[in-house]
């Protein structure tokens, strides 16, 4: 027996906007710690990771490790039907076929449920050494988004290169080129609007613009956002989901020929 | 000319 109740529905709204794009489909994972799931794009270039604890939950029931196929398209349109200040309630049975999300207006005075078939899909689960990063940039995460905007109707890569200087978005095209810097600044008031870099090493890597830019689709769950580089590992561009968890992307460089 | 890299490359396949 499964049953996750989530206060803040519009979390969960939010998660699904955020990946549905870069994923079609993929195992939802339920254990003790938490609601988690782990899924590579089709081009097997980039990893989707989401971890949603369990203390995070107003109620958490999970008797025995479950693992959920979902179309994340399906499950995006049903939870467009619940409402942003809806409770979310999801629910299986062990061995069930199919998932329930329940949707409760904050007043009690609307409950929808909906029943999903689920899906058998055999995906790769990836691991995931801990590493140390040579340089971490934390930054708003609307900035984030805005630059990766701007630099793709520019060029089709970015190279985010790390100095003690600050961070530098570079890209090139057919009709130019273009930089841009951003420096440290955590004296600013709130530390939402913090950018602060901790660097070991300077570190410089090239990326695909397309897959960044389906990352800030992440935008609306953290007012920032982390980049981890090394030289030597895919980028790791986090966004923390308040009190809960994290969802984090990863993305293999590109490199020279 | 850029190569786009695997992810299975860095990370273990389980």
């Amino acid at each position: 027996m499964l049953e996750l109740r989530l206060v803040q529905g519009s979390l969960l709204k939010k998660v699904l906007e955020a990946i549905k794009d870069l994923v079609t489909d993929a195992n939802f994972d339920c254990s003790t710690s938490g609601f988690s799931l782990q899924a590579m794009d089709s081009s097997h270039v980039a990893l989707v990771a989401l971890l949603l604890r369990s203390d995070g939950f107003e109620h958490f029931r999970c008797d025995r490790s479950l693992s959920m196929g979902m179309n994340l398209n399906h499950v995006s349109k049903l939870l467009k039907c619940a409402s942003n200040d809806d409770i979310i309630t999801i629910k299986a049975d062990d061995d069930a076929d199919t998932v329930t999300f329940m949707f409760e207006s904050p007043r009690q005075d609307k409950i929808a449920d909906f029943e999903m078939k689920l899906m058998d899909i055999k995906s790769e689960h990836l691991g995931i050494p801990e590493a140390e990063y040579q340089s971490i940039v934390k930054m708003p995460s609307q900035e984030f988004a805005r630059i990766c905007k701007d630099l793709s109707s520019i060029g089709d890569t970015v190279v985010i290169s790390v100095t003690k200087e600050g961070v530098k978005f570079s890209t090139r095209g057919d009709i130019g080129s273009a930089n841009i810097v951003c420096r440290q600044n955590s004296t600013v008031d709130k530390p939402e609007e913090a950018t602060t870099i901790q660097m070991k090493e300077p570190v410089s890597l090239t990326f695909a613009l397309r897959y960044m830019n389906s990352f800030t689709k992440a935008t609306p769950l953290s007012s920032s956002v982390s980049i981890s580089m090394s030289s030597d590992l895919p980028v790791v561009v986090e966004y923390k989901i308040a009190e809960m968890g994290y969802l984090r992307y990863y993305l293999a460089p590109k490199i020279e020929d | 000319i850029f190569i786009q890299v695997y992810l299975a490359i860095y990370f273990l396949i389980l």
